[in-house]
């Protein structure tokens, strides 16, 4: 309970139609900003804990991270990991599809499901658009990995893997390029 | 649990073929001499036009209002600010398109259309994967703003459908309860309408409409709260960023000119989802399912290996 508090506390806060509507003065702004950040880095250890209890490995899940930029194709995570696994929860009563947009470094991965099998996947560069916004300075990840999610269960999860391949193995992404049709 | 059998549409192949044999996008207004009218047309299946209630038209293009900057002096003179949105004119100032470029892949095409240095749109069309809810989708990237001292700049986009929307669209008050909306009508007062494109603004919080008598419908839905309105009937315009050089003296003090963390202006990233129906039960599903999912999108949690 006292960990999730502080979110709460922003989470009611910015409820303020100022916060809705951005009528807010600018240091106001940046105030809303800092209590919703702060009340989820208060909240993560929690969501780490509900992960393992999910799942019922608590020892795994410590190293597990998130990433939040991911909107404007920035992780962290991936620019330092080319190997992992992506845990996808879905919150809704019923099943969904979900297409994952994840920015990595390379252009060749093979994402493979629990079943172990390859899924297709595309790799696409960053587009210039994004690349325009200053909050994704630093970023090393140059490409975007789509790839069909399917299908998370009710509230539960699905795990896919991700791993770097050389161009032509079995089951490996398809990159393609930004390609001018008239300028 | 089954896919709507009139609900494909043409925003994506409903058939099982994959996705390179499908129509491309469509690049037409490309190839001809640019006018100021083009609009840039996606997700067009030759199969599917005459059945599409969107018809020819679809499209969607990014474009601005000047603010106005008054002086405050008087009602009349308000200048557009935070809570004010008062364009100096009723049409949209119109980009002179700078680049196409396409993406083509088994899981998704794109095409990637830039308007101008600070105004970037990409349409995405995915490959089916069994999903009975399908959409497309459209990222659009607004800024920074150039600043003028003397005007401000209020970024929108447009989709242009062949709906006869009879003057109504639909939008969500609070992500859940959906009004219905009335070009130049309140339905508790008699209005004299003296703004026409910010008089008919209305919150968006989760989702815009068309519906169409025969049950037709198209819909928009938002990753954020954002404002906008139907100005004309079949269309569904949006607005996405906006700087302002004057506060409208109703309260915050401060024109809207926030920074990004590089201290030049802010740049303002968002997705819409577009989907399109022909029957009013198929389109209130696929809708509030989107909607749902949008709103609750999948957690993803990454692990090493």
């Amino acid at each position: 309970e006292a960990k999730l508090d502080l979110l709460r506390q922003a989470m009611g806060v910015v409820q303020h139609h100022d916060g809705v509507s951005g009528t807010e003065k600018q240091v106001v702004a940046y105030d809303y900003a800092l209590r919703v950040s702060t009340g989820i880095n208060q909240a993560y250890s929690l969501l780490q804990s509900a992960w393992a209890n999910l799942t019922g490995d608590s020892a795994a899940y410590s190293g597990m991270s998130s990433c939040s930029l991911a909107n404007i194709s920035y992780c962290p995570f991936t620019d330092s990991n080319n190997n992992f696994y992506l845990h996808f929860y879905n919150p809704v009563s019923h099943p969904v599809w979900h297409l994952a947009r994840i920015p990595v470094k390379g252009r060749y991965y093979v994402v493979s499901n629990q079943q172990g099998q390859a899924v297709t996947s595309q790799t696409i560069p960053v587009n210039n658009g994004t690349l325009r916004v200053p909050e994704r300075a630093g970023a090393k990840s140059s490409y975007e990995l789509v790839f069909n999610v399917s299908t998370i269960p009710a509230m539960g999860f699905v795990v896919y893997r991700v791993a770097a391949a050389a161009p032509g193995s079995p089951g490996v992404s398809t990159f393609t390029p930004i390609q001018s049709v008239f300028m | 649990d089954s896919k709507p059998a009139d609900g494909e549409l043409d925003w994506r192949d409903g058939g099982s073929e994959s996705l390179n044999e499908r129509e491309s996008l469509d690049y037409r207004p490309v190839f001809a001499p640019l006018k100021r009218d083009d609009v840039i047309e996606f997700s067009q299946l030759k199969e599917a036009k005459k059945s599409n209630p969107i018809g020819d038209s679809k499209m969607s293009y990014m474009a601005y209002y000047y603010g106005y900057p008054g002086n405050n002096s008087a009602p009349e003179f308000t200048a557009s600010g935070a809570y004010l949105f008062r364009p100096t004119k009723q049409t949209p100032e119109r980009f002179s398109l700078e680049e196409i470029a396409s993406v083509t892949g088994p899981v998704v095409n794109e095409t990637h259309v830039v308007w101008s240095n600070w105004t970037y749109q990409v349409l995405r069309k995915f490959a089916n994967n069994g999903d009975s809810l399908q959409y497309s989708e459209n990222e659009l990237t607004v800024g920074p703003i150039p600043y003028d001292a003397n005007t401000g700049r209020e970024v929108i986009v447009r989709y242009n459908t062949q709906l006869n929307s009879s003057a109504t669209f639909y939008t969500d008050a609070n992500g859940r309860q959906v009004l219905r909306r009335v070009r130049d009508y309140r339905p508790t007062w008699p209005l004299q309408q003296t703004e026409n494109v910010s008089g008919n603004y209305y919150p968006i919080n989760s989702q815009i409409f068309l519906n169409q008598s025969d049950g037709s419908s198209f819909m928009v839905l938002t990753d954020r709260s954002e404002g906008g309105g139907s100005i004309n009937d079949g269309q569904i315009e949006i607005m996405l960023h906006r700087i302002t050089v004057r506060d409208d003296a109703l309260g915050v003090g401060e024109a809207l000119q926030e920074k990004g963390s590089d201290g030049r202006g802010l740049v303002v990233k968002v997705t819409h989802w577009l989907a399109a129906d022909q029957s009013l039960p198929s389109s209130s599903r696929r809708r509030r399912e989107l909607a749902n999912r949008r709103y609750r999108e999948p957690l993803i949690g990454y692990l090493t290996a």
